[in-house]
C-alpha cells in the first residue's frame, strides 16, 4: 500500500518534527540551520520526498512525504507557489505519457501527491493573503487539508475562535479543500457520522514532538515547558492523532481514489482540450 | 516626559496585546479581523500613532505607541519597508525644517521615533530575510531592538538556542541594533553591570496578556492553557518585566538621546550633504 503527503508552510512552523511525529521516527533530520542570505538567493523551493516503509495495525504501508522547505520566507514568494504547481502537475504529466505508451513501462513509479497537508501559522486573526491565494490555486489540482501549525500557542478559546475564522474565510472565498465528502445513498451512517465529525474539527490542530517522556507511569510524547506538558496524543490538547488517524488508516483510500478518479481526470480533461 | 515608540512585526504575532500589557490598558483595541484581500489590496502598511499618558513610579509618562498593521502580510513585501523607513525619515524632516525655520512654529510636535521594536516569529531556526533586510535598513535611522514574539511557543531550551542564533545573525550580517552601549570613562560600575545582563538577554522573550486572573491570593496577568499557567511579569517565563523596565525607566533617556544626537544628526548630515 503507497501513499504520499506533501506538506507546506512557512520555514519553522514544525513541518519537519509533524513529520517524524506522524512516522514515529527521525525520518526529516532536523536541518542545518541554513544560511538565510543563501536560502533567499536560491529563491526556489526544494522539493524533497521521503519513503517510509511503516506498519499500521498490521497493514504495510510505504508512505511517501514530501517536504517543502523554503516556501514564504522570502520578501516575495511568488516564484514558489510555481515550484509546488509545477511538482503536482509534473506527476500527472508522467501518469499521462505512461498512459499513453503502446510498450508501458514496466518499472514506472506512481509519484502524485494524494493529499496536500497546508500548515497554517497560529496568528490568531485569519488567513493571510499568501494562505488564500495558494489553497485557491493548489485546491483544484490536489486533496487540501487545512491544518494549524503549533496549537499549543493558542488557549481553547484562541483556537475556536481561530478555526471558525478560518473556515468562513475558506467559504467565503470558495477556497476548495477535501472536506469529508459522502454520498448520502452510498454511505452507511457511521462513514456519514465519523464524516460530519471531522470536517467540524477543520481546520486540524496539530503538535509535534519526538521527545518522549515517562509521565505517571506511562511513556507520552510531549513539549515540556515550564508551566506544563503539552501532550500530542491528548485530543483536549490537539487533533493530532485524529488527524493521523484519517490519512492512514479511514480516509487513505478516499484521498487516493479523489486524486485519481477526480483531479488527475480533471487535469487531463483541460490538458489534452488545449 | 515624553516617548515613541514602533511596533512592528506580522500581523498575528501579538503586538496589540504587548502594547496593551505594556501600557496596562486597552490602548490598541482588538481589530476587527480585516478582510485579507481589502488588506492585501491596500499594499500599504497603516501607521497608527495612539498616545497614552501613564504614571511610571509617580513619573507622569506621555508615552506614544506606533503601530504598524500590515507589515509582512503580503506575497510581496517591498512596500511595506519603504512606508516605515519613510515615515522615520518624515519626522527628521519636519525637525529640520523647524529647525530652520526663522520664526518657529510655537505648536511644533517631536514625532520622532525613540526606539523601534522589531517583532521576530519564534520559528526556532534563525533570521529570514525579512528581519534581517528589514532590521539592517532601519538600524541606521532608528533605534532597533528584536524581540521574540509568543515566547511561550518556545521550550526553555529552544528558547535559549533561538536567541544564540539571531545574535550571530545579527553579528554576521553586521545589523545595527540598539545594545546597551556604555562608556568606559563615563558609566559607573553598576550601569556597565547592568547593561552586561540587558544586552545578555538580546533578542527579549515576550509575552502579551490582557487577561487578569487571581492565583494563589495574587492577581496576575496570564494565558491559561489546560496544561498551565503561563505568566507574563514572571521572569522564569519571559523579558517582558525586564524589557519594560529598560524601555520606560532605566533606558529612556539614552534611547532619547540617541536618537537625538546620533540617528537623527546621521541622517541630517547626509540629507544636507546630497
Ligand atoms: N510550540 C511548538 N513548537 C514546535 C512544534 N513542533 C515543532 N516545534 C518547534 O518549532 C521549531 C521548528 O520546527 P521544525 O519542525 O524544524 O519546522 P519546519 O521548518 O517547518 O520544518 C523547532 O524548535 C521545533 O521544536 C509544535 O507543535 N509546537
Ligand atoms: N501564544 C501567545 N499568543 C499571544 C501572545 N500575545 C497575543 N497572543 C494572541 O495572538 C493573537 C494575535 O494577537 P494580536 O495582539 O492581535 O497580534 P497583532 O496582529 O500582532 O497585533 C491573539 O489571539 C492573541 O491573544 C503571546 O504572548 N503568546
Amino acid at each position: 500500500l503507497a501513499f504520499t503527503v506533501m506538506i507546506v508552510g512557512s520555514s519553522g512552523c514544525g513541518k519537519s518534527t509533524f513529520v517524524n511525529t506522524l512516522c514515529e521516527s527521525p525520518v526529516i533530520l532536523r536541518k542545518d540551520h541554513a544560511d538565510a542570505e543563501k536560502a533567499a538567493l536560491q529563491k526556489t523551493v526544494s522539493i524533497t520526498p521521503t519513503t517510509v516503509e511503516m506498519d499500521e495495525d498490521g497493514l504495510k504501508l510505504s508512505l511517501t512525504v514530501v517536504d517543502t522547505p523554503g516556501f514564504g520566507d522570502n520578501i516575495n514568494n511568488e516564484p514558489a507557489f510555481e515550484d509546488i504547481l509545477g511538482y503536482i502537475e509534473h506527476q500527472y504529466e508522467e501518469i499521462l505519457s505512461q498512459e499513453s505508451r503502446i510498450k508501458r513501462n514496466p518499472r514506472f513509479q506512481d509519484n502524485r501527491i494524494h493529499v496536500l497537508l497546508y500548515f497554517i501559522q497560529p496568528s490568531g486573526h485569519s488567513l493571510r493573503e499568501m494562505d488564500i491565494e495558494f489553497m485557491r490555486q493548489l485546491g483544484p489540482r490536489v486533496n487540501v487539508i487545512p491544518v494549524i501549525a503549533k496549537a499549543d500557542s493558542m488557549t481553547p478559546q484562541e483556537l475556536n475562535a481561530f478555526k471558525k475564522r478560518v473556515m468562513e474565510d475558506i467559504s467565503h472565498y470558495k477556497i476548495p479543500i477535501y472536506d469529508f465528502p459522502y454520498d448520502e445513498d452510498e454511505d452507511d451512517e457511521e462513514t456519514i457520522e465519523e464524516n460530519n465529525e471531522l470536517r467540524a474539527l477543520l481546520p486540524f490542530s496539530v503538535i509535534g514532538s519526538e521527545d518522549e517522556v515517562v509521565l505517571n507511569g506511562r511513556r507520552v510524547r510531549c513539549r515540556q515547558y515550564p508551566w506544563g506538558v503539552v501532550e500530542v496524543d491528548n485530543s483536549k490538547h490537539c487533533d493530532f492523532s485524529k488527524l493521523r488517524y484519517m490519512l492512514l488508516s479511514s480516509h487513505l483510500h478516499d484521498l487516493k481514489d479523489i486524486t485519481h478518479d477526480v483531479l488527475y481526470e480533471t487535469w487531463r480533461t483541460e490538458k489534452l482540450s488545449k
